[in-house]
Formats: structure tokens, sequence, C-alpha cells
């Protein structure tokens, strides 16, 4: 509309920005798709499984707290190639990652569930639900399964995916941001982006409402990770103080 | 800057995902 705020970009830029985001994305996804296919789509038996729920709550949520790491340091990575990321004041780059890395690791984690079985791709093997009953956040993992699934549903091209997870990094409503004006450039131009490939790949309409309305299940997901995450300190402050990943502590406020 | 030490060092690093 003549309301709309949105840079003029021409379809030649579009073209160039979902270029270089796609690639970024592939670059930096830690697993291929080639990669997934070869994967064995093999789940965890019963005896693994139990093996996962009887090990020290402290010892699980330090499990996952290393695999949450280690995926976000490849979304710092993603973040670092995309166009704009790296000329934004370091204090916006830190203020992105921290409230939208984890995001982009619940929205990536489509690309390593398998909506059949519902289990992800975890610690070796497909692991359900029950395999992380020990961290004591049923509700919290049963809402992160739904999410997976229901991301799955839209059955997203790399290339949407790509740039999904770049707008959700861009977002420029986040608290503490400085120069808000640039950030809201860059994610707009990304939302061009997306669209420009949502109408290329003939996409029906709603799928881009059906990927804003996840743009809010993101921030409940992650907010709630919060809380988790403060009860766990409240019992534990010394196993978070010396067994969490340090990139984890800093993230979250640990 | 103390508080998000390493994030700094993995921005500022020329890292590819090969290395991490």
């Amino acid at each position: 509309s003549n309301r709309d705020p949105s840079p003029t970009v021409s379809l030649a830029e579009l073209d160039h920005l979902v270029q270089i985001i796609s690639k970024s994305h592939l670059e930096t996804c830690q697993y291929l798709r080639e990669e997934l296919q070869q994967m064995s789509r093999q789940n965890f038996q019963q005896d693994e499984v139990e093996s996962y729920q009887s090990k020290p709550r402290e010892a699980m949520w330090q499990l996952c707290a290393v695999k949450i790491t280690e995926a976000i340091q490849y979304v710092v990575e993603f973040a670092k190639r995309i166009d704009g990321f790296m000329d934004l004041c370091q204090n916006d780059q830190i203020v992105l990652l921290k409230a939208g890395s984890l995001e982009v690791v619940f929205v990536r984690m489509c690309r390593v569930f398998d909506s059949q079985s519902n289990s992800v791709y975890f610690d070796g093997k497909f692991a359900g639900p029950d395999v992380f009953k020990g961290l004591g956040c049923d509700d919290l993992i049963s809402s992160v399964f739904d999410f997976a699934k229901s991301m799955c549903s839209l059955h997203l091209t790399e290339d949407e995916l790509a740039l999904f997870s770049a707008f959700v990094l861009l977002s420029a409503d986040r608290s503490w941001l400085q120069e808000k004006l640039q950030v809201e450039k860059l994610q707009q131009k990304t939302q061009l982006a997306l669209q420009h490939v949502l109408q290329k790949n003939q996409r029906e309409h709603g799928v881009l409402s059906k990927l804003r309305c996840k743009v809010s299940a993101l921030r409940s997901l992650c907010s709630r990770h919060t809380e988790k995450l403060s009860a766990f300190r409240a019992v534990y402050p010394d196993i978070v103080q010396t067994h969490f990943p340090p990139l984890y502590k800093e993230l979250f406020g640990a | 800057k103390e508080k998000h030490k390493i994030l700094h060092q993995l921005l500022q690093n020329s890292t590819s995902p090969v290395d991490l």
C-alpha cells in the first residue's frame, strides 16, 4: 500500500538477496540435505530412551545446553553472512543474536524432524519427546515438538527457510536496539525477498501469514525456555555456573 | 563487552562452520 514504508528494491536486487541468504544458510545449516538423507532414520530403542530418562536432571540439562550451543554457533555464522548484518553496530548484532539465535535453532529444527514418528535428530539418532523427560519440562518439550511439526507441514524449500530464518533474526522490534531503523530496513528487504521467493515458487497466499504466526510462537517458546532455565538455575546454581557452555550462559543470562 | 565476550569473539572471528 501507499503507507508501506518498504524500501524500493529492484527484482534483480531481491534475486541477489535470495541468493546470498540461501548460500549463507546452506553453508551454516549444520546438516546438509544430502547428509540428512543419508542419516539413518533410526529411532532410539526403548532401553536407550530409558537410559536418557534415568540420567540425573542436571546431566540431561547439561547435554541439551551443549547441543543447543553447538546449533547456535552455526546460527551466529549464518548471521555474519547475512548482507548488512556486520554493518550494524556491535550492540545491535549482540541484541539480535541474544534474542533471535534460539528462535532460528527452533526454525531450523524442522530440517531434522520426522513428523511421522514425531522425533528429532538428537545425539546420533531420532528422539521422541519421552527422551527429554528427565529435563522436567514436558510442557515446553511438547510445544517445541508441536512447533517443529507445524513448520514441517509448511514444506518450506531451503530458500524459503533461509529467508524466514533471516527475517526472524533481523527482528527490528527487539528491546535495546540502538539503530532500530537500520535493522528495520534490513528486515523489510528480507521480507520482500521472502515474498518474492514464495511468489516465484507459486506458494499459496496463506503461507506468509502462517509464517507470521510462527514469529509469536517462537517468542513464546524462547521465553518459556528462559523461565525453565531460571527455575533450574535456582535449584542447581553451581551446575549452571561450572558445567554449562559459556556461550549458553552469555546468551541466556545464566 | 565483558558480559558478551564469547559472542564478540565469534562475531570477530573469521571462522567457517568447518572449524566450529
